[in-house]
């Protein structure tokens, strides 16, 4: 939307009303760290600000466009509104977006079958000209999360939305995550230059090797290679598809002698939230006593040189495929993170490799699940398969379940549903399970985390849920599940599942990098989310301010001042003060049922009122124009009797001058 | 009774719900399907 006015301080104030699902709450904050990750766009609670975004639950998901300088400002995510892309969706419209098929020039892209839309549901197809809608000099997006999908409002079974290309028909209507042109005009109406917990990615295809260094006080080397006679015979990046690239980082382990090491040290980073991510994929098919070591090198002022730090060890089960891995770190100094590759004892023919690495100042997965050749075939033959039994970080036992979702023979759409099962701290544990979220997420492989569009469906357990039996749902999986037993003999419970039958569908799941080599991975975390149940503290709220009106907020300041012409001004009912001409006046706070008026806001009006001073007003004006109506009458009448009199009388008078 | 090895609760109901289909499924007739409007300069004559 064309309009500074529109735009938001960052970060963006924001309040989760008690109204709100705790699935939601907690899908509202996962969504703020996909905007952290990709964007200079931060949130903050809500500390009193003039305007801030209120995500409360009413029917329905939808939002304001723009910030509209009424304090409170109402965004909603009824019930099913708690998927993650819907929420990136409805607060790209609070920050300032239309959707994407209301472009200006939307005509030369797609066709509108307009006898397809239901009776009544045109004006959902609007076009906004260039003076009030920027496309910010980005191609139109059939990727875009803002596109509606080709049945949007459709009378029938045929699409109301044609693409001008046919490839893109089954492509619009995504709700996965940011596309990449989502992400470029979002940060170039909000002038990032940054994101704000994105560090680095490394694909290895340049000489450069991102900065990385190779350490001192080794005895050996990692190379930076195209292959490696022993393997790997591709990098990750390209799998091979590009003929004279596809660079990776290989450590043989084939030559030389036991405890042989060779480091490979990466940039500095300077942390700013004291948490983060470390992916990358690696290629091990050495000996089984190889190691590869991830140690941190954080520099203090008491030690300049650094620190190293043992983080954590891959070592053991070589195999012949890339696995991918993640480490959790806290670091809250200058530091660097070193990958040191080790020989072990033992004969290898290989060594390890590492490829696509990825770090950003967020949280990792707890579990990857890692399905090899998942395809059409293997999925088909296995039915359901269930990941390997996992446990959450305060010991519930679950499994997730995958499954193809579709008649036989036909392009099958994927199931996803999670399950408790029974584990070791079963009697040590509150049952039923309460408010544990499980966030099951299908990566999308792209090298650059920024650039992926992971599909991800997050479900929490609500102890007071009722299964069709009559028991909790949640309960211990030994009282309410059904006797399963694993590949190695070992029985167990698996209790009842909760999912999606519509988790991703056939097309979407083979386009992108979603199974990058056949292999698919799920990542996997289970979070107890009860501490969102607490309400958000409410402060004290602000009355007066000066919005910039004007100007494009800086994304790396607060929200605005407060002028000293306000003080004191008075702006009664949460109305805002701000200078107009120099002049402090109330601008007063507005829904869509009723507003305030008056100089301070003192007064409420509602549309009710509006309705009865419109019939009220059209009803005296009536009676009013009726009144002058038949007073002109009867004074034209009296006039005309009058005429008629007099010209009788003058006639009688010619008369007897005749005689 | 217990429950069967194959209890699943499905929260989109076996159907692919999109935003613009909760909303009118939820009696909604929201300006494009999930915007709400305000501002008189957004607000169509």
């Amino acid at each position: 939307i064309i309009g500074d006015r529109y735009r938001w301080p960052i970060p963006v104030p924001y309040f989760l009303e008690d109204s709100l699902e705790i699935n939601a709450k907690a899908l509202v904050l996962e969504a703020f760290e996909r905007y952290r990750l990709k964007t200079c766009i931060d949130f903050k609670p809500w500390e009193g600000e003039p305007n801030y975004i209120s995500v409360f639950k009413d029917s329905g998901c939808y939002s304001y466009v723009g910030n509209l300088r009424q304090g409170k400002q109402q965004l909603s995510l009824g019930v099913n509104c708690d998927r993650i892309a819907t929420i990136q969706h409805e607060f790209l419209h609070a920050l300032g977006f239309w959707h994407e098929q209301s472009r200006a020039d939307r005509d030369d892209y797609v066709t509108i079958v307009w006898d397809r839309i239901l009776p009544g549901r045109e004006h959902n197809f609007n076009v906004y000209d260039d003076t009030r809608s920027n496309s910010l000099n980005v191609p139109y997006d059939y990727t875009s999360v803002m596109h509606y999908s080709k049945t949007a409002f459709q009378n029938g079974s045929e699409p109301t939305i044609v693409t001008k290309i046919d490839a893109f028909s089954d492509v619009i209507g995504q709700r996965m995550d940011f596309s990449d042109y989502d992400l470029e005009k979002l940060n170039r109406l909000y002038n990032c230059s940054s994101s704000i917990s994105f560090m680095d990615s490394c694909t290895f295809e340049y000489n450069n090797i991102c900065g990385m260094i190779q350490g001192t006080g080794d005895n050996s080397d990692w190379n930076h290679v195209l292959l490696s006679a022993a393997g790997p015979s591709n990098d990750h990046t390209h799998l091979g598809n590009c003929k004279d690239s596809g660079y990776y980082m290989h450590f043989s382990t084939s030559t030389g002698n036991a405890g042989d090491k060779a480091l490979l040290e990466s940039r500095l980073f300077y942390p700013k939230r004291g948490f983060q991510c470390l992916e990358f994929f690696y290629y091990y098919n050495g000996n089984e006593n190889d190691a590869l070591n991830i140690w941190i090198r954080e520099y203090t002022e008491a030690s300049p040189n650094g620190t190293l730090t043992f983080i954590t060890s891959i070592k053991g089960n070589p195999a012949e495929y890339w696995q991918l891995h993640h480490v959790s770190l806290n670091v809250k100094n200058k530091f660097r993170v070193v990958f040191e590759g080790v020989k072990g004892n033992g004969p290898s023919n290989g060594g390890f490799a590492i490829d696509d690495i990825n770090f950003s100042e967020a949280l990792c997965p707890h579990y990857i699940w890692h399905i090899r050749n998942f395809t059409h075939e293997s999925i088909k033959e296995n039915g359901r398969i269930y990941s390997p039994p996992l446990y959450s970080k305060d010991g519930y036992a679950y499994q997730v379940q995958v499954r193809p979702n579709g008649p036989a023979d036909s392009p099958y759409d994927l199931a996803i549903y999670f399950h408790l099962i029974s584990g070791a701290n079963d009697d040590t544990l509150q049952w039923p399970c309460s408010l544990r979220q499980a966030k099951m997420e299908l990566m999308d492989q792209n090298p650059d985390i920024r650039k992926r569009m992971s599909n991800q469906r997050s479900i929490t357990t609500d102890p007071t849920q009722v299964a069709s039996n009559g028991d909790l749902f949640w309960d211990k999986p030994a009282k309410v599940g059904t006797s399963v037993t694993f590949p190695n003999g070992t029985q167990f419970f698996r209790g009842p599942g909760y999912g999606t039958s519509a988790f991703i569908s056939h097309d979407r799941l083979h386009s992108r990098d979603f199974l990058k080599g056949g292999d698919a991975f799920f990542l996997l975390s289970v979070e107890d989310v009860s501490h969102l149940s607490a309400s958000q503290p409410t402060p004290v709220p602000t009355t007066t301010t000066k919005p910039p009106v004007t100007d494009i907020p800086s994304p790396t300041k607060p929200g605005p001042d407060v002028p000293k012409e306000c003080e004191g001004f008075g702006c009664k009912n949460d109305g805002v003060c701000v200078l107009e001409n120099e002049k402090p006046v109330c601008r007063c706070k507005v829904t869509k049922d009723w507003w305030y008026v008056g100089d301070k806001c003192e007064r409420k009006v509602s549309s009710q009122d509006t309705l009865v001073i419109a019939v009220s007003s059209s009803v005296t004006i009536f009676a009013v124009m009726l009144i002058i109506t038949l007073t002109s009458v009867l004074c034209l009448k009296k006039k005309h009797k009058k005429q008629i009199a007099k010209a009788g009388k003058a006639q009688t008078t010619e008369n007897a001058y005749t005689f | 009774v217990p429950l069967q090895d194959n209890t699943e609760i499905d929260v989109d109901g076996g159907k692919k719900l999109d935003i613009f289909d909760i909303n009118e499924g939820a009696g909604l007739d929201l300006f494009e399907g999930d915007i709400i409007l305000a501002d008189t300069n957004q607000r169509n004559s």
